[in-house]
């Protein structure tokens, strides 16, 4: 799950994409 | 005479919830912008199209959640049936955005590609298979509801090794499922086959799908190409 950080992180966020 | 008529009325009551939520949640296009100073070479249309795909990909994982019952999925299930297939909803975008076109693939407003362009890319191959797809939707005259609903079903059916609770997966197939059955009956009463028959082309897109992340894998491991962090992450977790 380490790996897929970027993936992780846009589904938990529930409000905006984090900014990239 | 009043039950097929309450019949008609739910089953339409039904079909209308998915599909409009599923309309509401569709991501506006994005534009590729590409670089004016840069000149035109495979490079800058690679370049241009990585950078694409890793801004489309934050817009779908958007999307994603707004799919009825995919955010009661764990978070790792939610991961796994993106990381199968976030390549599949791309290329999905791409071939519905192309159906007012002759053989042109409108990967964004700003960036359509013919046939000499995906030559000049290096793309001929894929895009030629992209276009079979094309091809095969005009034929079937696909609305935008069914584009919503196939492409809600191929994120739900991309068929991950890793799901936890295969149970929790096949109960949202079962829905979107449903909900197209219901909108066929509904809208293509005519046709009794329509639903299976878009279902049967989701093969030629886990097909095109799974060249497509061949080809940006060769790409990536020549590094001649910039590439994004997200489209590199979900690239290597197809490897």
């Amino acid at each position: 799950k380490e790996k897929h950080k970027i993936l992780h992180q846009l589904l938990q966020n529930s409000t905006s994409p984090v900014d990239l | 005479s009043g039950l097929p008529q309450k019949k008609t009325f739910f089953v339409d009551a039904v079909e209308n919830k998915v599909v409009s939520l599923l309309l509401v949640a569709e991501p506006e296009s994005i534009f590729a912008m590409p670089d004016p100073t840069v000149p035109e070479s495979d490079i800058k249309a690679l370049t241009t199209l990585c950078d694409l795909a890793d801004r489309e990909l934050v817009v779908n994982i958007g999307w994603a959640k707004h799919i009825p019952g995919f955010p009661t999925l764990s978070l790792a299930d939610q991961m796994s049936l993106l990381q199968s297939g976030w390549m599949e909803i791309l290329i999905l975008r791409v071939v519905f955005r192309s159906l007012t076109m002759e053989d042109k693939l409108v990967y964004a407003e700003d960036y359509i590609m013919d046939e000499e362009q995906s030559k000049l890319a290096g793309l001929f191959d894929l895009n030629n298979a992209i276009l079979q797809l094309v091809k095969k939707y005009k034929s079937m005259g696909l609305e935008k509801e069914e584009f919503v609903l196939l492409k809600a079903i191929a994120l739900a059916n991309s068929d991950s090794m890793q799901i936890e609770d295969s149970e929790a997966v096949q109960r949202l197939q079962d829905v979107l499922h449903g909900a197209l059955q219901d909108y066929e009956a509904a809208h293509h009463p005519e046709d009794c086959r329509r639903a299976g028959k878009l279902i049967m082309t989701l093969p030629l897109l886990r097909q095109t799908a799974a060249r497509a992340v061949q080809h940006f894998c060769s790409i990536k491991q020549d590094g001649r190409v910039p590439m994004h962090k997200l489209f590199l992450e979900l690239l290597e977790a197809k490897v």
